[in-house]
């Protein structure tokens, strides 16, 4: 099984 | 634009400068992210007077564009510190003209910043041909590995009722550029994606022949659909192994 990793653990808040 | 980008996000807050219009906004799930820039160039003529964020609910404007023909001309215009924006719609012939405004909103979005990245793989192809992939593979999968290797890229499943892929080679075809599949690699990747976000990010499809894919070990999936003047991108985060 794999996890769905989320969008905002890539690209931080500017 | 709107129409293929409207299921997958709703109220986006469309940022109008000099530059022409963008728009960024992640799916309600965090899982997706969605990029978009409407050079000046798409527009004839283009006017910002200040920098404006324009708050619009996708399915409220989707409503009022389908009220627009084909080939009308589309003005839109927005005052200072707008409540609304105005859209007139005026026929080739220019003998109807319609009249339209929809009311904006405030949206807190917070603007996430997308480092450059050089990517490990970057894989041009048919626009048509994703979209049958990711297609053909979602009947079988919820998820979809993409491998790319100097072989080729290999889209491979598997699921309920058995497994499935699609391995595409590097083609060219001289008569229609945007027929041809090319595979730029520094070195061999494989991540494992969503194919529910991928079919739906395939709705863009109408807006350029070619599309192209991003990948790079452990980071989002870049999926890029170039426009005459600007490009619709979506991000899309990795699925990780337990």
């Amino acid at each position: 099984m794999s996890s769905q990793r989320s969008i905002s653990s890539f690209f931080a808040p500017v | 634009v709107v129409e293929a980008i409207k299921d997958l996000v709703q109220d986006c807050n469309f940022d109008c400068n000099d530059d022409g219009i963008q728009l960024q906004a992640m799916d309600n799930s965090h899982v997706a992210l969605v990029s978009m820039k409407l050079s000046t160039g798409a527009f004839s003529p283009f006017r910002c007077d200040r920098n404006i964020a324009l708050g619009i609910n996708l399915n409220s404007l989707m409503k009022v564009l389908r009220a627009a023909g084909n080939d009308d001309i589309l003005t839109l215009k927005a005052e200072d510190q707008p409540d609304s924006l105005n859209l007139v719609f005026e026929s080739p012939g220019q003998d109807r003209m319609s009249e339209y405004d929809i009311k904006l909103m405030d949206i807190d979005q917070e603007h996430l910043g997308i480092p450059e990245t050089e990517y490990a793989a970057t894989i041009s192809l048919p626009s048509a041909e994703f979209q049958r992939i990711c297609r053909d593979l979602s009947a079988l999968s919820e998820s979809v590995s993409i491998e790319a290797s100097k072989d080729g890229v290999k889209f491979s499943c598997s699921g309920d009722i058995g497994n499935g892929s699609v391995t595409l080679r590097p083609h060219t075809n001289v008569e229609d550029e945007s027929k041809s599949t090319s595979i730029a690699l520094t070195e061999p990747v494989n991540l494992t994606f969503s194919l529910k976000y991928l079919v739906n990010f395939c709705k863009a499809s109408s807006l350029s022949g070619s599309v192209q894919l991003c990948l790079s070990n452990e980071v989002p999936l870049l999926v890029e659909f170039k426009m005459g003047a600007g490009y619709l991108r979506f991000y899309l985060a990795p699925k990780i192994g337990d």
